[in-house]
């Protein structure tokens, strides 16, 4: 019922009464952080016209804006020396760890989604989304195969005169490595460990698809809807998303700086190998 | 060589734009699932290979050395992959009391990780080759990753550790233990990670 902190020496998060991530104290500013899940139900038609496409694996196209998935977070959360965590659970089908390593300068977010429930008939495209305070004024990043960042500006194009069909899908663009935003004062990247869509769709906020369930072919590829399953259920995802924050001013080395060594860290991690040594003392090991 | 070579080859087919999108038939992607898997296996016993021809001259220094004082040991290691850490699993963790976590680091400048294994007990001492005991945390497994139904596993606790200082292009090891307090040492204790004392070493500072 009362609010909950976790942090380390360079950064602290609060959740709120309901559960939810809720501010974040880093890099020098204390400022609004909030993060949740939603869903786009898919769009269901005929394939006959364009107007009439259905959400497929060649089509992101929802049937409607977002269904938030719960109003309220059970929380588990856990302190010791090494990490810092707190276990969301936002419902049967989606839950999170958020969690602050001892001596990292970013959060970690770490989700779990699936067997995502079609008893509705309705294909679903889960959401991750997070809201700053950031004023971002329709502009945000994404990077290019994990290199270059590429300027976004929303519901608009470099080099013609947009009318946008769809006000969301048109506004979705790959991100294989890395989503970000900022003003003057504030700057906010979400880095992925595989590439997934994402967009920015009101000012301050970026979200990525993290996993979707259609059950309607989209009749421009081999006539099967996505629907993949693993022992007859609706296919569990698990990945991590990690967020970098702070004030541009203040951060050194800048914030920039510090989401390349944390990309190259994420992408190209440690090889853990394990041996028994169950025969051995360890100073014969030594 | 003919290990890599099959991991390039199934690297050559992931190239496609459907195993890049998704947009292949169901079976034609666990086709594609079954071959990187298939090659990975491969390259990963390669890697122990590897490993263990780069590990054991340093191991057969050593065992010389200890063969003059006597001590008959064979010193050569297989080297393990867990696949499913991802969903906390991991046979060796779980299941052995005493293991070694060998890492290697792919950059080109030192680095770091933290180290996350599922494991059995509710205490554990790991320490690295000079002897230092490095701070460890028992950490729960979420409620929502025990219950997943192709787990298959019982461990509901993870070790947790920052291995550091890992040289560029480097290996490391730490050597992790079990420590056996009392038969019912972890059901007496619901949440053994209060059991890490605070006052252990905070981490160095900013890498």
């Amino acid at each position: 019922s009362e609010e909950v902190t976790i942090g380390n020496k360079y950064l602290n998060i609060s959740f709120d009464s309901n559960g939810f991530l809720s501010s974040i104290v880093a890099n020098g500013i204390s400022s609004r952080l909030r993060q949740t899940f939603v869903y786009y139900e898919a769009a269901l038609g005929d394939n006959k016209e364009f107007t009439n496409r259905s959400s497929g694996a060649y089509i992101f196209r929802p049937n409607g804006t977002e269904k938030f998935v719960a109003e309220s977070v059970q929380l588990r959360v856990v302190k010791g020396n090494v990490v810092q965590e707190v276990h969301q659970v936002f419902n049967e089908w989606i839950s999170q760890v958020v969690r602050v390593y001892a001596d990292e300068n970013h959060v970690e977010f770490e989700w779990l989604v699936g067997d995502i429930p079609i008893e509705d008939g309705i294909g679903k495209e889960v959401v991750s989304r997070c809201y700053s305070a950031a004023q971002s004024n329709g502009v945000f990043y994404t990077d290019s195969n994990g290199r270059e960042m590429i300027k976004r500006t929303r519901n608009h194009r470099d080099t013609w005169d947009l009318h946008l069909e769809e006000s969301i899908a048109g506004n979705y663009y790959p991100v294989t490595a890395k989503i970000a935003l900022e003003d003057e004062n504030l700057r906010l990247a979400v880095l992925t460990d595989r590439a997934q869509g994402g967009s920015s769709l009101e000012d301050g906020a970026v979200e990525l698809m993290v996993h979707r369930r259609l059950l309607h072919d989209d009749a421009f590829g081999v006539e099967e809807a996505l629907d993949e399953r693993a022992f007859g259920k609706g296919l569990v995802a698990r990945g991590k998303h990690y967020v970098v924050f702070g004030s541009k001013k203040t951060s050194n080395p800048t914030l920039q700086a510090k989401e390349r060594f944390l990309q190259n860290q994420v992408l190209l991690p440690t090889w853990i190998f394990l041996s028994d040594t169950s025969k051995f003392k360890y100073e014969d090991w030594q | 060589g003919p290990h890599l070579n099959v991991l390039r080859e199934a690297m050559g087919v992931m190239q496609h734009h459907d195993a890049v999108t998704g947009t292949e038939k169901q079976h034609v992607a666990n086709d594609y699932s079954r071959m990187l898997h298939r090659a990975i296996e491969a390259c990963g016993a390669n890697t122990q290979i590897v490993l263990n021809q780069i590990v054991d001259p340093v191991q057969k220094k050593s065992y010389a050395k200890k063969q003059h004082h006597g001590v008959k040991r064979d010193f050569t290691f297989e080297f393990d992959t867990c696949h499913l850490l991802n969903i906390s699993k991991c046979e060796m963790s779980e299941t052995k009391d005493n293991f070694m976590v060998t890492l290697y680091n792919p950059l080109a400048h030192s680095g770091y990780q933290y180290v996350r294994l599922p494991v059995s007990g509710s205490k554990y001492v790991v320490k690295d080759y000079r002897g230092i005991e490095t701070p460890s945390q028992m950490v729960p497994i979420p409620d929502s990753v025990q219950s997943l139904n192709y787990r298959f596993s019982n461990a509901s606790y993870e070790i947790v550790f920052l291995a550091n200082e890992l040289p560029p292009l480097g290996f490391k090891s730490y050597y992790v233990s079990r420590v056996i307090e009392s038969v019912d040492d972890f059901s007496k204790d619901s949440n053994p990670s209060v059991r890490v004392q605070a006052d252990q070493p905070q981490p160095t500072g900013w890498h």
